[in-house]
């Protein structure tokens, strides 16, 4: 289960209160995921008492922007605190996708691309093993032009244009060893981007949830 | 850790949590639902707060996020929040739906509020009650442990191996506007909330 709970003290109209929750969760907590298992739980509450006294903050206001980007530096931050702390981890994976044709698209490769097992367990065991990274974009169900596919493990290179890139296994090895990894994916059939977060899968995440009633 | 980017707009608080702002008070601590581990959470707002709240569309939603959305459903605004970890209170059925209502009547009366200012929720085992007088008593314990933020985000966790919370502090209207923010979430996580 996730939860998470806001807080403020700036005066805002309670429907672009709740807007502005709606539409950030669905960029930042809804993007994340530990273990494909949604909750009967999950929650996030935010509560604006108005006691900084600015004038009533709503979406016509010439400052709802950084309100709005503000909540979303916390919804963020929290999501990607969440990830990182997934049963049994011990990495922060983040992927980007560029390029989509729709933001949804964008949004539905990167999180299955960041919730599949396969590459969730080749970034604890630091194997730089694109074959699965491509794998789970073929599943999306997204149309997919394989020939403008480029794949990124950080800075390093490892589909260009839909081919194999031979690149050099040490350098990925250093590269995955890092606590927080990015894979950035390329589709370049449109101007959608969307990242999504989640953790590397460990032997412990069995241990601890084989063990959880008992 | 997490990397934020400061700019002119916005500044991390160091050490900042959902006490942060002005008039935000929280604290949390051990009533004895889990063995030994703080179990019980509570913010409070000195005036009654706009309320926003998204929520998991499994269709199985517990009890407590059914009584907090009928509390926003009545004028969405919200004063207090109670959370515990160790019992979801989830898949509990008539009994558990009742025990979602007494936890927010409790905790209301505790701060003497429109029992619709005050929002319920849990975490942790699926398919168990509430232990109840474990929860009254420990609400009783709230002005013991007041301004508590650290014991705040230790109080909701589950399996987390640690607490997540942040500030930050903006400008609006030429006013400092802070906002703050705690999570929990290790297992079990893959949200899809509206």
């Amino acid at each position: 289960t996730m939860l998470s709970f806001i807080t403020t003290d700036a005066k805002v109209d309670q429907d672009d209160l709740s807007a502005a929750l709606r539409e950030i969760t669905q960029s930042t907590f809804n993007m994340i995921t530990v273990d494909g298992d949604t909750s009967t739980n999950d929650m996030v509450l935010a509560m604006a008492n108005g006691m900084a006294e600015n004038k009533t903050l709503t979406k016509d206001h010439p400052e709802w922007d950084v309100f709005k980007q503000g909540l979303n530096i916390i919804c963020e931050s929290l999501s990607k605190m969440i990830a990182r702390d997934g049963e049994g981890a011990t990495k922060l994976i983040e992927v980007e996708v560029q390029g989509a044709s729709t933001h949804e698209a964008a949004q539905k490769i990167s999180k299955t691309i960041v919730g599949s097992n396969l590459v969730k367990s080749a970034v604890f065991g630091n194997d730089a093993n694109w074959g699965r990274i491509v794998n789970a974009l073929g599943y999306t169900g997204e149309p997919i032009q394989l020939e403008k596919l480029n794949v990124y493990l950080g800075s390093i290179t490892v589909i260009e244009n839909g081919s194999p890139v031979l690149f050099n296994e040490e350098d990925a090895i250093t590269y995955l060893n890092q606590e927080n990894i990015q894979i950035f994916v390329d589709l370049k059939q449109g101007e959608s981007q969307a990242t999504a977060w989640g953790c590397d899968l460990t032997y412990d995440y069995v241990k601890i949830n084989a063990a959880y009633r008992t | 850790e997490v990397d934020l980017l400061e700019t002119e707009d916005y500044k991390v608080i160091s050490d900042g949590s959902v006490i942060s702002p002005q008039g935000i008070q929280a604290g949390g601590f051990h009533c004895g639902i889990k063995r030994k581990r703080p179990d019980l959470g509570w913010i409070y707002s000195e005036v009654p707060a706009e309320a926003a709240g998204v929520y998991t569309t499994n269709q199985f939603q517990a009890a407590p996020l059914k009584v907090t959305q009928e509390s926003l459903d009545v004028e969405q605004k919200l004063q207090s929040i109670l959370v515990n970890s160790g019992v979801a209170n989830s898949c509990t059925g008539e009994e558990g739906l009742q025990n979602a209502y007494n936890m927010r009547a409790f905790f209301a009366q505790h701060f003497s509020l429109p029992e619709h200012y005050t929002a319920v929720v849990s975490t942790g085992l699926i398919g168990t009650q509430i232990p109840m007088e474990k929860v009254k008593q420990g609400i009783n314990q709230i002005p013991f442990h007041v301004q508590e933020a650290e014991q705040f985000g230790r109080s909701i966790l589950t399996t987390d191996t640690f607490i997540k919370h942040i500030a930050i502090e903006l400008n609006i209207d030429g006013q400092k506007v802070i906002i703050g923010g705690a999570a929990k979430g290790s297992g079990m996580v893959h949200p899809n909330m509206a």
